[in-house]
């Protein structure tokens, strides 16, 4: 459980609270330090999604997606060539 | 590659495309193993600036540099921070952290979509010709996200995301993940966001195949490709004391064997492992297997590594056969010894000679490049089979196209075989899998962009599916490598690619993102995934009713519900809406006519005649299935084909209980 692994975090790009202005990926910064200070983002997305992707343990996944605006914490998935 | 273009009929005289103007303008993005910028296939010998549209780069990184990239190859990236975030730094004594390729697959992936033309291209003298790409005046960008430790989802929607801010106008993606549902797939979030940005994103359907719902990358957004042979093959036959003769394949080439018969062993003889006829490394007793041919069965570790087993146990040559997973479809291998393979039913002989005879000996003897092999296309038997698992109403695959025994660029950072053991280094090499079939259709994408710049992602998808051929000259349908039986729409989809009559289907089975968000609706989709997959945040009309069915596609899948509320006499009956949009010319009037291979399935098509005043003027039609009963899990298939005479928009029906 303590054990970190890669999620993709969907936001809500129309529920930015006010104060984060129109600043996305300072709104998903803060959402990741309220449920975990040292997750660090991997990427942010715009266009593919509306989001980021990050480390986290299963319970900071679980309190992730509890917090407002947060529509979906995904595990990563593998692909492999054809 | 080499025989592709032939055999698509894209060298044909009057063939529209040689004549198309915009190709250059289109823009290739592969999400693959990187690039290796040297290949000649990359060469930009006469073409013009990068487009203005395009937002891209090429990135600097170990063995890479801005300079890596030209007019042919406009654009190089990486993308390693989820896979270095989950498995460590990239070992940069292992792989390049940089879009060059160390592995091959995207260098023959980018330079099957979109090489310029080469000369006298080969593999170790096979498959000889002038190698191209399907759109060879088309731009091509490579976005790397897969690694030695394979291709992770945040990587790939990273390199998605900076595609479509690149511009790119094609996506070709030849790897998948299994059958998740659309809104845990990356790819398919991913492909959705793109397609709702004009960019068409073709996909391999999978390579685990025969076996039924084995399809990956079935969202109704994505153009899903599966694969077929050419009419090329390169034989290697097996000749036994006891004089039978069997034929199979290879790419050997190298020091022959002696003209007289040498000893053969079989592996599972010739090993203290339990699965020592696999040959996997470390099983064979030297002693048993020394300057012998060592008959191997397919499966677990890579067919060029058996041959590499057998080499360093010290035997002369390799008989490879298929076992039931993979029947009759023979892969050739440029193999380190000299090896064939052969498929089951004479591996099976073989393996009783060599098992029942006290002293057996075999040769093999290697025949080069034939050419004109029939039938051809056939489905290969690797290539993943529907019926689509998430969503079985949409058919899938969409389209065959070549992916067996494909000759494209290679890494020079690797031989043949991507054995580490494989000193040699090659420009091009062969390999199959419907990683390969998939920048066919890619590329052939680019062409009727190019063609027709206004045409959406669903209406260059719809020109090639309603075109594409299902028959042989001879009017038999196309085979299936696994059973030798006629194909069904599970296996080959609409039918395999034909370019020629894509350029001008007549009419296409349009489809806007606002249709797939519609689609979405009719999956129940909830309002969290529906915004996982659209973004978007507006949620479905609770006063409008949904279906399936009705999503503009252009294949029929009916799957007859167990609980039909619609019976009538005994049968089912549904009903599927589509509209049709001209692209031909202003004043055409179309027929409609329906095949079904059984009396079960009834379609009757209102109204049975559409009439067209005015280009990109739309008509709509309904179809009504009168279903009987059958048991469950009973396929029928048909067609619905609209003619003007000279065109003919034919869609493949999949009726499932």
């Amino acid at each position: 459980a303590d054990q970190k692994k890669t999620y993709i975090v969907h936001m809500a790009r129309h529920h930015i609270p006010p104060t984060f202005g129109e600043d996305h990926e300072y709104w998903f910064g803060s959402s990741l330090k309220s449920v975990s200070e040292s997750a660090e983002m991997i990427y942010t997305y715009q266009n593919v999604i509306h989001g980021f992707s990050t480390r986290l343990t299963d319970q900071e996944a679980e309190s992730l997606e509890k917090l407002p605006g947060i529509v979906s914490v995904l595990p990563e998935l593998k692909y492999e060539l054809h | 590659t080499t025989r592709t273009p032939e055999f698509l009929g894209l060298e044909q005289k009057g063939s529209m495309f040689p004549q198309s103007t915009g190709e250059s303008d289109v823009i290739i993005g592969i999400l693959d193993t990187g690039v290796w910028p040297e290949s000649k296939s990359f060469d930009d010998t006469g073409m013009g600036p990068v487009p203005a549209a395009w937002n891209g780069a090429c990135e600097t990184g170990t063995n890479f540099s801005a300079a890596s990239c030209n007019r042919k190859l406009i654009g190089a990236r990486f993308f390693a921070k989820g896979y270095e975030a989950t498995l460590g730094p990239i070992d940069e004594s292992k792989e390049n952290r940089s879009p060059r390729d160390d592995d091959g697959h995207g260098t023959h992936t980018s330079t099957t979509t979109g090489g310029s033309v080469v000369s006298g291209a080969n593999l170790l003298g096979y498959a000889t010709g002038s190698a191209r790409g399907m759109a060879p005046r088309a731009r091509v960008a490579v976005y790397k996200v897969c690694w030695l430790g394979g291709c992770f989802s945040s990587d790939i929607l990273a390199a998605m995301e900076r595609a479509i801010t690149d511009n790119v106008n094609v996506l070709s993606l030849s790897l998948g993940g299994g059958t998740a549902d659309y809104y845990r797939d990356s790819v398919a979030i991913g492909a959705f966001s793109a397609t709702e940005k004009g960019i068409l994103v073709s996909c391999s359907a999978g390579n685990a195949g025969p076996t039924s719902y084995s399809l990956s990358n079935v969202s109704p957004w994505i153009t899903t490709v599966g694969a077929g042979t050419l009419d090329r093959d390169f034989p290697a036959y097996v000749s036994l004391g006891n004089g039978k003769n069997y034929s199979g394949v290879s790419l050997y080439r190298g020091p022959t064997l002696p003209d007289t018969l040498l000893p053969i062993v079989y592996a599972g003889n010739a090993s203290n492992s339990t699965s020592g006829a696999l040959c996997m490394p470390g099983t064979l007793i030297p002693e048993k297997v020394k300057g012998k041919l060592v008959l191997c069965d397919r499966g677990v570790n890579a067919r060029v590594q058996k041959g590499s087993v057998v080499k360093t146990a010290g035997g002369a040559g390799m008989v490879l056969t298929n076992t039931a997973a993979n029947g009759e479809e023979l892969v050739a291998d440029a193999h380190l010894l000299p090896a064939t393979t052969v498929g089951q039913k004479a591996g099976d002989e073989i393996r009783k000679y060599v098992i029942s005879d006290s002293a057996p000996t075999a040769a093999i003897l290697f025949e080069g490049t034939k050419l004109g092999i029939q039938p051809s296309p056939v489905v290969a038997s690797f290539s993943s089979r529907g019926p689509n698992s998430i969503t079985p109403e949409i058919l899938k695959p969409d389209i065959i196209a070549p992916g067996v025994n494909i000759l494209a660029g290679w890494s020079g950072a690797v031989g043949p075989t991507g054995l580490p053991d494989d000193p040699r280094r090659v420009e091009f090499n062969i390999i199959s899998g419907t990683s390969m079939s998939c920048p066919h259709v890619s590329g052939l994408a680019a062409l009727l962009k190019a063609a027709h710049q206004d045409w959406s992602p669903a209406a260059i998808r719809s020109a090639l599916m309603t075109t594409s051929y299902t028959a042989y000259k001879n009017g038999n349908i196309i085979e299936d490598l696994a059973t030798g039986k006629p194909s069904t729409p599970f296996d080959h989809g609409a039918g395999h690619v034909d370019p020629v009559s894509a350029v001008d289907p007549g009419l296409v089975y349009d489809l806007t993102a606002d249709d797939y968000f519609d689609f979405l609706c009719a999956l129940n989709y909830t309002a969290a995934q529906m915004q996982v997959v659209t973004k978007r945040n507006t949620s479905c009309d609770a006063a409008k009713t949904y279906s399936i069915g009705d999503l503009n596609y252009p294949s029929f899948a009916v799957v007859v519900p167990s609980d039909s509320t619609g019976k009538s006499g005994g049968s089912t009956v549904v009903k599927h809406t589509r509209t049709l949009t001209n692209v031909g010319p202003a004043s055409s009037t179309y027929k409609v006519s329906t095949f079904s291979d059984n009396k079960s399935v009834q379609m009757s098509v209102v109204p049975d005649t559409l009439t067209f005043g005015e280009v990109n003027e739309k008509k709509s039609y309904t179809v009504t299935f009168t279903v009987g009963p059958m048991a469950v899990g009973s396929n029928v298939f048909g067609r619905i084909e609209w003619s003007d005479g000279k065109h003919v928009v034919r869609s493949p029906v999949a009726v499932s209980w």
